[in-house]
This record gives C-alpha cells, sequence and structure tokens, in this order.
C-alpha cells in the first residue's frame, strides 16, 4: 500500500516544490510508482512540470469536491509519474473546511489509489492552515525542507509544535521523515553553521543528503521538467537522485 | 515630513526584510534619517540587525496598543538609523484588527514623528492580512522586492489587486513605488528573462537597479549587521546603495 508523504514548511520559498517535483521524479527513475499531488493554490507543482492550471472541473479542487481521482491524473514525461494538477480554486477551500472542520477529506479521497502507487507526494500551501492539516492528516511522513540559511531556523519550532497537534488529534500514526538540508551554498560557513545547528537540535532527525543550491534547480520548473530530464548531469539532479536513494534504503529498514 | 515606505510582497522568501534592512541603512549611510519598523512576527528585521525580539511591553505590539512611539525606538550601529523590534505578540493583532477593522492604527501611531524622520520604512510579513493592510495604509509608497526566478512571477497579478483595494479604500494616496529585481543570477539567462518579462509587464515600475544573488546578503544578518557593515566592498552592499541613490534621485524629481 502507499506511502504518504507530506512536505511541510509554513515559510515561503524554502524547497518545498522544488523537493516536491524532484524527489517524485527521482523515486519514479528509481522504478517507483509515485503520484504527486499539487495541493497549492499557487499550482507551483503543476506549472513546474509544464502542465495549465485547472478550473474546478479538474485538479485537487474537484478531488476534494468528490471527483474520482481515477479521472484526474496526469501523465508526465516520466515514466511511472503521475499528477493531480491544481489552480486557484483550491484557496476557496480554506473557507469552507473551516466553517466544518473536515480534516480527512485527502485522505478518503485519495483511499483508492493506496493500492496502486508506491509513494504519493503531497505539495501544500506556504501557511498551516486548513489545506496543509489536510495533508498532514492523510501523510504517513512529513519532510520538513530547511534552507541552509540564518532566517530559516526560525519557523521550525512553530512546525514541530503543529505537527504534535495532528499526531496527539486527527492523525496518530504521523512520523516526522525528516529534516532535508537544501540551498546549501558551498562556498561560506553560513551552510555549515546553519547545518550544524539542526543536526544539533534534531539528532537522528536530518537527511545525510544536503541539496546544493545549483542554478539548474531555478531553471528546470521555467522549462516545465523535473531537474534530472532538463540537465542529469548538475548537482541538483544528482543530489535528488542520491536523496530518493537514501530515502528508499531508509524504507527498506524500517 | 516622513514619507512611509511600506515593502510588500505576499510570496515568502522574496527579499522584504533583506531590502527593508539594507535599503534603510543605505539611506543612513547617505546622510538621511530613518526609521525601520520591524510589523512581521517573525522579528527578521530585528534579529537581522542584532537585537532580542521584544515581549508585549515594547517594540511594534505596544506601539499598536498606545504606547508612545518615542520610548520604542532603539538606536542601530549605523549612525542615522533606528529600528522598533517586532516579536510574536505582533501576531495576536491579526486576530484583534480582523473583528474591528482597524486600518488606521499604524498610521497614527507614527504621527507624532513624522517630522523628524525623512523616512520610515515597514518591514511586513509574508501575507495580506490585517498586519499587511495597516501597513499599506500607513504607506505613501510601495516597494516590491521581486526574485528573478520562474515562479516569483506568480504573486504579481493578486498583489497589484490588494494594492488597488487599498488606493479605492483606505489609502488613496498609496503609490506603487517600484518593483526591485533581486537575486539576480549573474551566470544564467533566468535572471534575464524574467527581469525582461517583468519590464514589459510593468513599464517604467521597474528600478534601474538589480540587487545580485550574493552571498554577503545572506551571511550578514546572523552576525546582526546590515551589509554595508559586514563586507562592504561585496556587490550586495554596493548594490543596495546604488539602489538607496537612484531612490533619493528619483524622490528629488517628484
Ligand atoms: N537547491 C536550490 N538551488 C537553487 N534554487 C532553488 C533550490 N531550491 C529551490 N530553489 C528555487 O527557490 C525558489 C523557491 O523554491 P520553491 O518554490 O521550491 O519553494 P516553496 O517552499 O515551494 O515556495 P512556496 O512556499 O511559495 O510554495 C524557486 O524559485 C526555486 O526554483
Ligand atoms: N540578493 C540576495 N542574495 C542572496 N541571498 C539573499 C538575497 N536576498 C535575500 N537573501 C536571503 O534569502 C532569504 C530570504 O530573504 P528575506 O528574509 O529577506 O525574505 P522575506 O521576503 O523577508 O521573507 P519572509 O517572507 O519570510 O519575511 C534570506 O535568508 C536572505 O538572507
Ligand atoms: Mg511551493
Ligand atoms: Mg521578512
Amino acid at each position: 500500500t502507499a506511502k504518504i508523504l507530506a512536505l511541510a514548511n509554513q515559510k515561503g520559498g524554502v524547497g518545498k516544490t522544488t523537493t516536491a517535483i524532484n524527489l517524485a521524479a527521482s523515486l519514479a527513475m528509481l522504478e517507483k510508482l509515485v503520484l504527486l499531488v499539487d495541493f497549492d493554490p499557487q499550482g507551483h507543482s503543476t506549472t513546474g512540470l509544464g502542465f495549465p492550471k485547472p478550473d474546478h472541473r479538474a485538479g485537487a479542487f474537484a478531488l476534494m469536491k468528490g471527483a474520482p481521482v481515477h479521472a484526474l491524473m496526469l501523465q508526465t514525461e516520466v515514466p511511472n509519474l503521475q499528477v493531480i494538477p491544481a489552480g486557484k480554486d483550491l484557496a476557496q477551500l480554506e473557507f469552507e473546511l473551516y466553517e466544518l472542520p473536515q480534516l480527512q477529506v485527502l485522505r478518503d479521497s485519495l483511499r483508492p489509489v493506496m493500492d496502486y502507487y508506491e509513494y504519493i507526494i503531497i505539495d501544500p500551501p506556504p501557511s498551516l492552515g486548513m489545506i496543509t492539516l489536510n495533508a498532514l492528516t492523510a501523510a504517513d511522513e512529513v519532510i520538513v525542507p530547511m534552507p541552509c540559511e540564518f532566517f530559516a531556523l526560525d519557523g521550525l519550532a512553530e512546525l514541530m509544535e503543529t505537527l504534535h497537534r495532528i499526531q496527539g488529534g486527527p492523525n496518530p500514526r504521523l512520523q516526522l521523515g525528516g529534516i532535508l538540508l537544501t540551498m546549501a551554498e558551498e562556498r561560506t560557513n553560513l551552510g555549515a553553521a546553519v547545518a550544524q545547528e539542526v543536526r544539533q537540535a534534531f539528532p537522528g532527525k536530518v537527511f545525510q543528503t544536503m541539496i546544493p543550491r545549483n542554478i539548474r534547480l531555478a531553471e528546470a520548473p521555467s522549462h516545465g521538467k523535473p531537474v534530472a530530464f532538463y540537465d542529469l548531469k548538475s548537482k541538483g539532479a544528482q543530489s535528488y537522485l542520491s536523496f530518493a536513494r537514501e530515502w528508499i534504503e531508509r524504507d527498506k529498514h524500517q
């Protein structure tokens, strides 16, 4: 049965979408069947893979309104990788789900494909509202992208509090899969200093793989491709492939 | 009387705080009297200048609760630059101001120092809630930092809609000061392509100065200093000084 992974970090611009797209594509390249769910009204996993943003009859909004998941999946240029796109209609759910707190809607809507995929990866918006809480309630594990920058350390405490709230309430199975250090500049001590601080604060919870800052990662979405399909030899592509291998290895021993 | 500038871009991690700190410091270095108001519960303008985050009796939260502004300003290591710090208490205002919509509170609280400073610069949170709306209602002009990255283009339309709403309502004087292209990577076409798209979409509204991606800008806040006091010869420091000169020049001809 599929393992559901949610990206999480309420701070904006920290690499959630970049990790969602490139981890999903790398796992698919390593022969895993993967579904990527764009769950952000910004729709960046959608446009980053070259798809147009859907209207209310398709994509994640339709999924949450009860449309069958089989009718919503799009095949990407990566064999084994399909995506459910998202558009701005999704933002409406923030209010609707709030009035009548419904945290299980996403989990229930993915149930029909749980035995087909090996991984389902969810890319949420930069907030801790009802859309993100639905993603955290659907998830088995959470991956927290964390830039190696001074200001990025701040939001971690608040994020951990939210995870505990979800674990203590709607989703007791939720685990912290790990913290992925990203945008690590190789030419400076700042990256190393921040990385050390995070490893000390969260022992055993920081992935071995660090993602370097690499321009190919910023360029690839403007070509509608995962970085491995844009420049396979780049440090960006190679680091996400080794992250996918590290993830698969970890999974084997769980 | 002081000109009030607000940074604005609801997308996170786009350079609002980096621009607030370094434009404020650069204007102060060019002999302008400047007040920087940290108006983000994250308190990054505060910690980026080496100050601790205040409790509810000090800082921007106290300012909004009626404490006299003269009692709240802190002198930075830059002559001519003072700062009002912020802490997490400020987040509480998001709800309080919502229940009884009060958009003029910040503007009224700054009135006592309008004749002392030449510039007051406000650093808001990455959202379009009541805290940011108070900042936009207090402001004469808005500066929009815009990374030269593919996903950053998306949020501009929504931001412009919000500015029009404020102009049509609580603050008819509000002007778009301009769009500041930042994090421009020199070694790639992505920056140039995005810059061209923005200049075409907003003719005459994009500043001449482009801020390059420069590691010193990311390192400086971990030392509690504006970049000019951390590494004056760096491209980051020099680009914000030329931006400050461009701003002063523009102001003269208005
Ligand atoms: N390792 C990296 N090297 C270079 N650029 C990167 C890297 N990771 C992400 N980026 C770029 O940084 C920007 C922010 O990344 P991304 O969109 O993945 O963050 P996010 O957390 O999903 O943002 P949001 O909170 O808005 O959803 C994007 O322009 C992306 O291309
Ligand atoms: N030109 C630049 N070159 C290199 N790093 C930069 C540059 N501008 C900003 N940064 C770094 O990028 C990160 C995000 O910048 P910053 O905190 O200023 O954005 P912000 O819009 O204020 O974020 P938030 O939305 O969370 O308030 C910071 O770590 C900062 O140091
Ligand atoms: Mg994203
Ligand atoms: Mg900021």
